[in-house]
């Protein structure tokens, strides 16, 4: 799975 | 975007809409912390600083505005209705949740630039943020029924995420470490007030802490 987010929520 | 994100955020946009409903209303502080209301300005406003450089969708942008602009009318409402001669029961040494929120994202972050600190802090602060308000709560010992459904939907709020984070981590193998361990955090906070609201107000007696 990838790590990283990319802030897409809130 | 599914059902549980979904639920989670209409959850927190109806407890803001309580709030103000249950001050402008009765005209009157009383009950509600203002540490924690102005804690959550600063959540809000060191989160969602992307707003000047990434845009996700409309109902993201939309969203994000409104929980600035209306966390801010909060205070200056509460501003607005404090009698100074009340005593206060909102005493709790808030600068410690800031404090540890700021050691906590220096510590856990994704990157280490302002923008990306400054979110994991969002994150931190807001996984403790109703902490001065459970305070006023117990200290006041009966509180208004509003204000028991208002941190109730905010509580539901995070805690609707958790599924959420769950169906992204197997629908597109997504994982935010930082929100899901803070989100947890967060729920647990809470879980004491669950269990009286769901012994007081659900089997429809009056809100009284022990």
């Amino acid at each position: 799975p990838k790590v990283q987010t990319s802030h897409d929520e809130l | 975007m599914n059902i549980f994100r979904i639920l989670g955020d209409i959850s927190h946009l109806i407890s803001i809409l309580i709030l103000i409903h249950a001050v402008s209303t009765t005209k009157s502080a009383q009950g509600i912390s203002l540490k924690t209301q102005a804690a959550y300005v600063v959540v809000f406003v060191s989160r969602y600083l992307d707003l000047f450089f990434r845009y996700v969708s409309l109902y993201n942008t939309l969203m994000k505005l409104f929980f600035i602009v209306s966390s801010i009318y909060v205070v200056f409402l509460l501003n607005r209705y404090k009698k100074n001669s009340e005593k206060t029961n909102d005493i709790f040494p808030v600068w410690y949740l800031f404090g540890g929120a700021f050691v906590f994202a220096l510590i856990f972050n994704y990157e280490f630039s302002i923008v990306e600190i400054l979110w994991s802090f969002s994150l931190w602060l807001e996984s403790v943020a109703i902490i001065p308000q459970l305070v006023v709560l117990q200290r006041t010992g009966e509180a208004q029924l509003l204000t028991t459904h208002y941190i109730f939907a905010l509580g539901l709020y995070r805690a609707l995420y958790i599924p959420n984070w769950i169906y992204r981590y197997y629908t597109e193998g997504r994982m935010d470490k930082i929100a899901v361990i803070s989100g947890i955090l967060q729920t647990i906070v809470y879980s004491d007030f669950f269990y009286i609201y769901y012994k007081k107000v659900v089997k429809n007696l009056k809100f009284k802490l022990p």
